[in-house]
């Protein structure tokens, strides 16, 4: 463990109970992308399948089990509870055309040919694209609450710290998981445009993040 | 390749 990924692992928890806290205590979804939610709590079931087979650490199992239960928590507000405020006309990205390639890339791409390598794969290659939907959907409402923008920043802000992580691993243990290191430079690319906009608009105090 | 068989990242 080094200091990168706790804080990285840290951020990651701050961002998903941010997003659980804005839907329970504002008691609505505006704005958020169920499918992205959808997405992610698919991400956390098919990686941490080895939460009862391997014991890394008390750290590592509970904060699996932590991550599982906020995500399937908050996908259940969106769907369940507050129904009546997902917005799912503007949620409206075809998350088919991200299962598919991600799960036919999985399998020819993996570290070994077993379900359980596969099925780590595919959650290694959905978490990249699995906030698409939410950034689409910012997109298509041409605003974000800033809230939403914190979370968003938290998010992205976790998986760069992961990248420092897999260079010091590298530079400390010769650790090297190439899937995860690519995957991760991908999902990074991907909130570039949104950490230009919130460091632009959002922390300027316009509060509301509008896009141009 | 790597010791993928732990996988001790979240």
């Amino acid at each position: 463990m080094n200091i990168f990924r706790l804080s990285g692992d840290v951020c990651h928890l701050v961002a998903i109970i941010i997003l659980f806290l804005k839907i329970w205590r504002s008691k609505s979804c505006a704005g958020i992308s169920g499918k992205s939610q959808l997405l992610f709590a698919l991400v956390f079931t098919t990686r941490y399948l080895d939460l009862f087979t391997a014991f890394i650490s008390i750290y590592n199992t509970v904060m699996k089990v932590v991550f599982l239960v906020l995500a399937y928590a908050t996908v259940s507000l969106i769907y369940f509870r507050f129904r009546k405020s997902y917005d799912s006309e503007s949620d409206s990205f075809r998350v088919e055309f991200l299962l598919v390639p991600v799960a036919g890339l999985s399998f020819l791409e993996n570290y070994s040919f077993t379900p359980l390598e596969i099925l780590w794969t595919f959650s290694i290659y959905l978490e990249s694209v699995a906030i698409l939907p939410q950034l689409f959907m910012i997109t298509k409402t041409g605003e974000a609450e800033s809230i939403t923008t914190h979370y968003l920043f938290f998010l992205g802000l976790y998986r760069t710290l992961y990248l420092a992580n897999w260079v010091w691993r590298y530079h400390e243990e010769g650790f090297f998981d190439q899937i995860a290191v690519v995957s991760g430079v991908v999902q990074t690319i991907f909130y570039c445009d949104f950490f230009y906009l919130y460091f632009t608009r959002v922390l300027r105090g316009s509060g509301k993040m509008t896009l141009p | 390749q790597p010791n993928f068989t732990i996988k001790d990242e979240l």
